[in-house]
């Protein structure tokens, strides 16, 4: 299954 | 978080905070494209929906508070000041922004990481932030004016550029999934963009000579 990446930058 | 990340978003947070301390300070806004920091208003309203649904880190909640309430102030002096407002080149700023607004709904409605509000928000947010320097661009052109864009902004925001491009590189190298290429497609055509911004920038700085841009 595809790991999303979290969306941590600005 | 590494440094290129780091010097990127204090950058990015100088560049707005040098911007409106400007503004409160000299009480104008001569020279700045109103368009341009409505899209930017817009940008972090959008992108920061996530305020409400996920938490990273008290960093970042802290700097997405910061850039959506900077970014709102400048767009409230230009609008509501009594004296700011008068000194804004309105007749000059004519780059019909909704035009970008449009397009980067639709292409985000189209390609995004997935079809949800909030993803479709965050491509959106992406996509205009890459095109939102092109008001500010049909100004400078318009009024050939430089002065009033201190070379502080221009050379911050193309630092933020520059850094957050190191940040993606590196993180790619040392992250395990770590792949956003919306985020990088985007960022690379805004730093394009900026690019030739900045190219003429320095071109008529180093002649000493006022600005003119390509027609």
């Amino acid at each position: 299954k595809e790991q999303k990446h979290p969306k941590d930058e600005l | 978080m590494n440094m290129f990340r780091f010097l990127g978003d204090m950058t990015h947070l100088f560049s707005v905070l040098v911007l409106l301390l400007k503004i409160h300070t000299i009480k104008s806004c001569a020279g700045i494209s109103l368009k341009t920091q409505e899209l930017y208003a817009i940008v972090f309203a959008t992108r920061y929906l996530d305020l409400f649904t996920d938490y990273i880190s008290l960093y970042n909640t802290v700097m997405k508070l910061v850039y959506l309430g900077s970014s709102l102030s400048i767009v409230w002096y230009m609008r509501r000041h009594k004296l700011v407002r008068r000194s804004y080149d309105k007749d000059q700023d004519t780059f019909r922004h909704h035009f970008l607004i449009l397009p980067c709904l639709i292409l985000a409605l189209l390609i995004n990481e997935k079809f949800t509000f909030m993803e479709v928000m965050w491509a959106f947010s992406l996509y205009l932030e890459a095109v939102a320097i092109l008001p500010q661009l049909v100004l400078l052109q318009r009024t050939r004016n430089i002065d009033n864009l201190t070379g502080q902004y221009v050379f911050l925001l193309g630092a933020y550029r520059s850094f957050y491009i190191l940040n993606w590189i590196y993180r790619y190298f040392t992250e395990v999934h770590y792949v956003h290429w919306i985020t990088w497609i985007s960022g690379l055509v805004q730093t394009l963009l900026y690019g030739d911004f900045f190219y003429y920038y320095f071109h008529s700085w180093k002649n000493n000579e006022k600005l003119q841009l390509p027609a």
